[in-house]
């Protein structure tokens, strides 16, 4: 971004405005990271364009940094099993993230059961039972049309009985303005926080890298319907950069907890904050 | 509001006659956050911009207590003009099977537009067959199916280990012998940077000759839209978008960079997650959704 540069001038600050949108960061936090930076190149004479990408990665660092972003790993509880609930808007990825989670939690050798809790949209049910053969776990599923909560209630039972370690329910996309929609998740969760004694042990927000500003409303709204406990940012293998879990981040101290990078059932890793950052900038 | 927000800066500036450059300046700095805060892309936000610049600056009369509105108005126009202006309408064949492709990224909802389309064929008294070229994604097939019997639609998906190439072929000639003047086809979600999976789209467009390819474009899409868009558009001539997930609040402002940046106009808007939520587009509706 600042090869070739000889100076630190307005042009370079347009080009690191306009790197920055395109990564969907937010005008805001744009406007306040580059005052920032014109703010100390002032106060500590920088006249190295480096400093001014040193000093970006260091404000952008700082909204990763809040203390209860930087947990990245992921909770457990007892009495097993850990219940980790998958939530968001439509198309994002819960159901594949699911898969991905479940192969990671198996690979080192705990047992797993899964939850069809989208009991609404066409093949979801048939969608996570492939899944399910594949990585060969249990499923629990009811009927399409069945009461979503019912399908995490028995999932949560079975796995008591059959001595299992994680529950991963699924559910159904949803847009996050519609009262209805999020009022049956507020009752999952309720369902679900009954059944174990405890409140889910994870609530993971989906969150799709190519979103834009509407990542903000997104994390907001289903964050005061359910106790969300992190964010899977996917398809981070695209173009995209995702730069608007900054802001959530930032403004809500949401930690950013595992990256989708694929389609496969191993193209799952941790968040990686300086990476993502670099990339950012990149 | 945005007219809010100028009606500020214009009150700062009262008790002038006629707006001057710096003045325009100065609102053009609220439309530039409003447009950006829409998802609007960098360079198209600076095109549009300019525009609406030659056009304020260029108005005779200008009175500054109705000057906010008078620079909505302005940007509203553009938005719209800039939004329309090209036949929305889906190409039938003019005799014979017309056959539309839907293509573009994960999840933007490709599946559910193509159960969508068929409804709407038929309310428009056509027959079509969905055509289930995704061999990909677990029970993408089973799910084009579930759609197809609730549309009342029939679903091809070809035979086990058929290639999507040879599925779409043998869905032509499945149509043709079974009455249906509409061949839908859906395809697997897919990266534009993916360069085997792009060819593949490529072949099957060359085997089938779509007379639309519709991207299917999530209405949430930030500023990558304009990546993908071109790269689909370059590789596949694009003769039109669907934009989906509209009742969500997202400001789409996505639209605007799409079709701006490749000139292919916005066909159908989905408007949730049932099978009768697809609808005409509408410029001026989307102008004020994306200007807040
Ligand atoms: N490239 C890429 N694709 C992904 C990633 N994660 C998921 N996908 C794809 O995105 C599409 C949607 O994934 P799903 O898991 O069905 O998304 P969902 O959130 O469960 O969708 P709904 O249940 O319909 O709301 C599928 O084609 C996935 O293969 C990722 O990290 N990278
Ligand atoms: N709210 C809303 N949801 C939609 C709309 N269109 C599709 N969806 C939902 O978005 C999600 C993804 O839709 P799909 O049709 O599976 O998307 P796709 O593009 O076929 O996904 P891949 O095949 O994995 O690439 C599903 O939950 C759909 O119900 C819409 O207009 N509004
Ligand atoms: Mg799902
Ligand atoms: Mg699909």
């Amino acid at each position: 971004l600042v090869t070739g540069r000889g100076r630190i001038d307005e042009s370079l600050f347009d080009d690191l405005e306009e790197s920055l949108i395109k990564a969907d960061v937010s005008v805001r936090l744009v406007t306040t990271a580059l005052d920032t930076l014109r703010e100390r190149t002032r106060t500590e004479r920088w006249s190295d364009p480096d400093d001014i990408l040193r000093g970006l990665r260091q404000t952008l660092g700082q909204a990763l940094r809040n203390p209860a972003v930087r947990e990245v790993g992921l909770a457990t509880g007892a009495p097993s099993p850990s219940l980790y609930l998958f939530v968001g808007v439509n198309g994002v990825g819960k159901t594949t993230s699911i898969a991905k989670l479940t192969r990671r939690l198996t690979a080192s050798g705990a047992k797993a059961l899964l939850a069809a809790a989208d009991t609404f949209r066409a093949g979801a049910i048939e969608q996570l039972d492939t899944w399910a053969d594949r990585l060969d776990v249990g499923i629990i599923k009811h009927r399409p049309g069945a009461d979503p909560s019912a399908v995490v209630f028995d999932a949560i039972q079975a796995a008591r009985a059959r001595h299992i370690d994680y529950v991963l329910a699924d559910t159904a996309g949803r847009i996050q303005t519609k009262a209805h929609l999020m009022e049956e998740l507020r009752k999952v969760a309720r369902v679900a926080e009954r059944s174990l004694g405890r409140r889910p042990d994870e609530v993971l927000l989906v969150m799709d890298a190519t979103t834009g500003q509407n990542g903000i409303s997104q994390a907001r709204l289903f964050t005061e319907a359910v106790p969300v406990s992190g964010i899977i940012l996917t398809k981070l293998d695209g173009t995209a950069r995702g730069g608007i879990v900054l802001s959530i981040a930032d403004e809500l101290g949401i930690p950013i907890k595992l990256v989708g990078s694929g389609e496969r059932a191993e193209d799952l890793e941790d968040f990686d904050p300086e990476a993502f950052i670099k990339a950012l900038l990149a | 509001s945005l007219t809010d927000k100028l009606q500020g800066v214009f009150a700062r500036l009262r008790g002038r006659g006629r707006l001057t450059e710096k003045d325009i300046d100065e609102a053009l700095r609220e439309v530039r956050l409003a447009l950006l805060e829409a998802d609007v892309h960098y360079r198209v936000v600076k095109e549009f911009l300019q525009r609406v610049r030659e056009r304020a600056i260029g108005t005779e009369v200008f009175e500054s207590l109705s000057g906010a509105q008078t620079v909505v108005r302005i940007v509203h126009s553009e938005l719209t003009a800039l939004l329309g202006g090209s036949d929305a309408r889906v190409q039938f064949a003019p005799k014979g099977q017309t056959v539309l492709m839907l293509c573009g990224l994960q999840g933007s909802g490709k599946t559910t537009t193509c159960g969508k389309l068929a409804g709407w064929m038929r309310r428009h008294g056509r027959h079509a067959l969905l055509v289930a070229c995704d061999i990909y994604r677990p029970a993408a097939r089973r799910q084009l199916e579930v759609l197809g019997e609730q549309i009342k639609a029939p679903v091809y998906g070809g035979s086990q280990g058929q290639s999507p190439v040879q599925i779409a072929r043998d869905a032509l000639r499945h149509a043709a012998v079974n009455g249906n003047d509409v061949v839908i086809v859906d395809t697997a979600g897919r990266l534009h940077i993916d360069e085997a999976m792009m060819e593949e789209l490529a072949q099957i467009r060359e085997a089938i000759q779509p007379h639309e390819t519709l991207l299917v474009v999530d209405a949430m899409t930030g500023q990558d839209a304009v990546n993908f868009a071109t790269d689909f558009h370059t590789r596949l001539s694009v003769s039109g978008f669907v934009l989906t997930k509209l009742d969500g609040d997202a400001r789409g402002g996505a639209a605007l960079s799409i079709r701006h940046v490749t000139g292919v106009p916005v066909k159908f808007v989905g408007m949730g997650e049932k099978l009768d939520n697809l609808d005409a587009f509408h410029p001026d509706r989307m102008a004020s959704r994306i200007l807040g």
